[in-house]
């Protein structure tokens, strides 16, 4: 495609072809869009991070990640379909538009570039980075265990052979680093939220422990709306609660420790579908799947800018 | 590249919690090399596993001599991704 008006959003991409969507779409929005490099991945892939904003200095800011877990391929094709959203409705949608005048909006495509590569490449069922292990043939971290919050607690693996190994230590995953040096260095984001597929559910912290978060009821409620917005599209149903209650203990998750560092609104995803195809949904879901979740990120991000902290 | 023909996805549903602690037990057992899609959480919650064609008729077997129902989510895991892989091409050879 010459333009991200001819990109084909209802198909998966590969990566080369989503950076060239990056690129692209900050040059036709060089005053809303840019991109920031927050670091690089194990094999020395940009991580790429879309930046919408409209001016101002350090605003207060909302951070969406998709793609942590590679094989995961709708949410890297809704996250590009995000981000021509944002620049679509940027001036007319008027509670984007006044999102974007008052906060700015971080949005990192492929989370996990090495595993999305091998993904296309080697391992369609690939899920974990790819950096190897000490003492061991098998490859790849876990990056939503390798989190410093619960680290190495239930709901981690110990062995490197297992799909949700924790890592050798907290935040050892340049993909994870990353992103927490990012957030530290900012300051100012207030919402966090990052999207995995599928099994539909939206969740709030905590996965490592059974306490509840001081926020419980506020969270309870503005993800019940969230599910309430996003099935009023096509009736798509989603459980939702505490990650432990919703799904199971896990710990280092990305939004628990998110959470603990004082970003209230954390949230994560599972998008479609209930398991007829699981991480291979058809590229016919791609936008249906992208636009019903939309209209759940508006939510949170509308009560977000509504209800400074 | 590798390829998963032959490979199926379980669907389990733990009716109680003696099927919870097999499941959870599978879980750690390296013997079927099995690829857990959806994690084992609760008595009634489905689990989702990929189970490679080596281990199918061992796996199918521990699960029906412990009485564990369960159902294939996917038949052949290597022709869905076929078919994936021919709708990619298809849609890039269109934009081409």
């Amino acid at each position: 495609p010459r333009n991200t008006d001819s990109y084909d959003y209802y198909n998966y991409h590969t990566i080369s072809e989503i950076y060239r969507f990056q690129d692209m779409l900050v040059a036709e929005n060089p005053n809303l869009v840019s991109k920031v490099v927050i670091g690089q991945s194990y094999e020395g892939r940009p991580l790429n991070v879309l930046k919408f904003s409209t001016g101002g200095t350090n605003r207060r800011a909302i951070w969406i990640d998709t793609g942590i877990h590679s094989r995961e391929w709708v949410t890297q094709a809704s996250g590009t379909w995000f981000a021509k959203k944002i620049v679509t409705d940027y001036g007319r949608d008027a509670a984007l538009t006044a999102i974007l005048d008052n906060m700015d909006i971080f949005l990192e495509i492929v989370t996990n570039p090495d595993g999305f590569y091998y993904s296309h490449t080697r391992n369609r069922m690939w899920r974990k980075t790819r950096k190897p292990n000490r003492g061991s043939s098998c490859i790849g971290v876990d990056p939503n265990r390798n989190w410093d919050a619960g680290f190495g607690g239930p709901g981690a693996s110990s062995s490197p052979c297992s799909e949700t190994y924790h890592g050798p230590s907290a935040h050892s995953e340049s993909e994870v680093k990353s992103i927490v040096d990012f957030v530290k260095s900012h300051g100012n984001i207030k919402a966090f939220i990052s999207i995995h597929a599928y099994s539909q559910m939206l969740m709030y912290p905590y996965g490592y422990t059974r306490t509840a978060v001081k926020d419980q009821a506020e969270l309870h409620a503005v993800a019940q709306r969230a599910v309430s917005n996003l099935a009023s599209l096509y009736g798509t149903r989603y459980r939702y609660g505490s990650i432990i209650n919703v799904i199971y203990q896990a710990s280092g998750g990305t939004i628990d420790w998110t959470y603990n560092q004082g970003i209230k609104y954390s949230y994560t995803f599972e998008l479609r579908d209930t398991g007829r195809y699981g991480f291979v949904l058809p590229a016919s879901q791609i936008v249906p799947t992208a636009r019903e979740t939309w209209l759940a990120l508006m939510t949170l991000m509308d009560h977000t800018f509504k209800n400074p902290y | 590249k590798e390829t998963f023909e032959g490979h199926q996805v379980f669907r389990i549903v733990p009716k109680d919690d003696v099927q919870l602690s097999l499941l959870k037990d599978l879980e750690d057992m390296f013997e079927f090399q099995l690829d857990f899609w959806k994690d084992v959480t609760g008595v009634g919650t489905p689990v989702d596993v990929r189970v490679p064609l080596d281990s199918l008729e061992s796996f199918k077997s521990h699960l029906e001599t412990r009485d564990v129902d369960y159902s294939i989510m996917i038949e052949d895991l290597q022709a869905v991704l076929d078919q994936e892989q021919e709708e990619m091409d298809s849609a890039a050879r269109f934009a081409q």
